[in-house]
């Protein structure tokens, strides 16, 4: 199973519809403070079920919304789309068959989220099953958010003892 | 689940000193457990970078806590596999000599796991098979352009 | 006292949209306060950096926080200005060209104020008049080298 | 008034007498990941006062002094001295007249701290008093530690009116 492509439309700064391509095993993202990047993981993170506005940095869920720019007027919407290539069938369950699996995530101002599985209508917990028993969903040890590197090595005791047992 | 945490302690706590060893060039990196009930004992990890006496992670200095903190989401990584890992700037801390070695590791691990780096280290950037450029050449709006590791660096200058 | 905190604030805020100006390169940083009253009314940052809108700093990117963080102890330091300031690692997050609006302000404070800066930032490194180089040559002793830039940077890396 | 050197004595990875000049007005310190750069700025805030063993990272307050590494056996104590000129009569106060002032602290492993000022015995209180309306202090906000200027930005707005009032 492998990361495809991640398309963003008004999510945060990707005002424009953008696709992020990865094509191949080690992909660099670079650029100036403040351009992005760190919004592309955040945009990884939401579509796969992020419900905490605070974990996205902001306020409300409906601040990961492009809200206008110097030049720009405020969406009404934003919608976050990441297709995998599931040739290897890795991606459990009732999925195994297909052989690419598209999520979409959308939001509008009210907060009202509405998530697809290939193209149909689904569920957040459907979202859910379909990383069940691969490591990945929002919160996962696989994704390391900016600056939060140490806090892993830097965590109680009990805490650390959580973090096993969830990868186990 | 006693079981099952026992073993899952010590493969992980293997895989951590094993990549301590490469991630810090010697040294060793252990998990402990604070009590004797395995259930509901707490976790800890002890460092020794090589040279050095057994210390407490407080006590390690910013660049070393990453690396074992590289160390251990790696080790538990290995345990259960994701598909993929994103991982944001976190080569910030380590100077050059550990930035390499940490970049070698990912180049080994990005056989069987894809890697997407934000970084702005010229060194890490080197070693990616692609590099994603991302500007605000309109202010405030992100937009993606292609680049090498020549412009990568001037546009994280622009 | 409320005289006193009043003039404090204000005096702050004032330098600090001039120093938040210059590490951005435009844009306007501001104190505000919760409460009507204020004596007890708490007190919050708003920034926004050039062409965009106004954000809260948790919106904000790793680097753009740490300008931020930079402009405001400068505005506070300028009202108390001690004799000297100590800035550990303070860069890491910057890109090169928020380096060097931040090196350009320090070379200009320093005029009145001692710095010390520790850095993996070749392009800090090379603003100072004089560096200190600190190795483990004997592993787990500290000593110290002399150093130019191009040993600073090699130092890095040994 | 200027920082002149530092010197250290058994504090932490400076197991040698180490003395740390500052000949200018712009000091850079560089280095390989723990070397023991940061070790001298918590020896500045160790010197001035600081009480508190997690503050320096540590567990006890003994943890200041050199615990021993792969060659060499753990000292009995641990000294830092900070020499400053006050040619321009700064340093407030009694010590006004002092062209030249010189703070000391020494530990043993049972944590007992003795203090000095220019080579006489005194208490916490008269190094703190030095400093007196300087700005300077273990805990001010002339000194940023490692990974810590974010954290002033992300405090609550209580904390930081506190923040703007100890700097009035
Ligand atoms: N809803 C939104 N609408 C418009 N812009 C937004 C929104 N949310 C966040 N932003 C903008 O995104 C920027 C932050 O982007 P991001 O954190 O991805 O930067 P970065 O490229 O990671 O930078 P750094 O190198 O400093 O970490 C902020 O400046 C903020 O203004
Ligand atoms: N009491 C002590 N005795 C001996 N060594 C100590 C003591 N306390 C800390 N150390 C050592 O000091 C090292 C940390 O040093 P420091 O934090 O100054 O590194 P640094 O140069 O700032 O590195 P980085 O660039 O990663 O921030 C640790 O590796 C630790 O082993
Ligand atoms: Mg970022
Ligand atoms: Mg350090």
């Amino acid at each position: 199973m492998r990361l495809n492509k991640i398309k963003l439309a008004g999510f945060k700064s990707f005002v424009d519809p953008t696709a992020v391509e990865f094509p191949s095993a080690l992909v660099g993202v670079a650029g100036p403070n403040g351009s992005g990047k760190s919004n592309i993981i955040d945009a990884v993170r939401w579509v796969m079920g992020e419900s905490s506005a605070k974990q996205l940095r902001g306020g409300r869920i409906a601040d990961v919304i492009f809200n206008g720019s110097g030049g720009r007027q405020p969406l009404a919407s934003a919608v976050v789309d990441m297709v995998f290539d599931n040739s290897d069938g890795r991606l459990g369950g009732e999925y195994a068959g297909w052989r690419e699996i598209a999520i979409r995530r959308s939001v509008d101002r009210e907060g009202v989220s509405n998530y697809f599985l290939n193209g149909t209508r689904c569920r957040r917990r459907d979202i859910a099953d379909v990383f069940l028993g691969t490591g990945l969903g929002p919160r996962s040890y696989a994704i390391i958010e900016q600056g939060t590197i140490s806090r892993l090595v830097e965590s109680r005791p009990e805490e650390l003892r959580e973090f096993l047992e969830e990868a186990a | 689940t006693r079981e099952r945490f026992k073993e899952t302690f010590e493969r992980v706590n293997q895989r951590l000193d094993e990549l301590f060893q490469r991630l810090f060039g010697g040294g060793s990196g252990k998990l402990v457990l604070t009590g004797e009930e395995l259930l509901d004992a707490g976790v800890v990890i002890t460092a020794r970078p090589p040279g050095k006496k057994n210390a407490t992670i407080q006590m390690l200095s910013g660049g070393e806590k990453a690396l074992v903190a590289v160390a251990l989401v790696f080790a538990i990584f290995e345990l259960n596999p994701a598909p993929f890992c994103l991982l944001d700037e976190v080569d910030a801390p380590m100077d050059d000599a550990n930035v390499d070695r940490f970049c070698d590791l990912v180049k080994d691990m990005s056989a069987n796991t894809q890697f997407v780096l934000i970084t702005h280290n010229r060194r890490t950037m080197a070693v990616c098979h692609q590099l994603i450029g991302v500007t605000m050449q309109e202010p405030g709006v992100s937009r993606l352009v292609g680049v090498d590791v020549d412009e990568a660096e001037r546009l994280a200058v622009s």
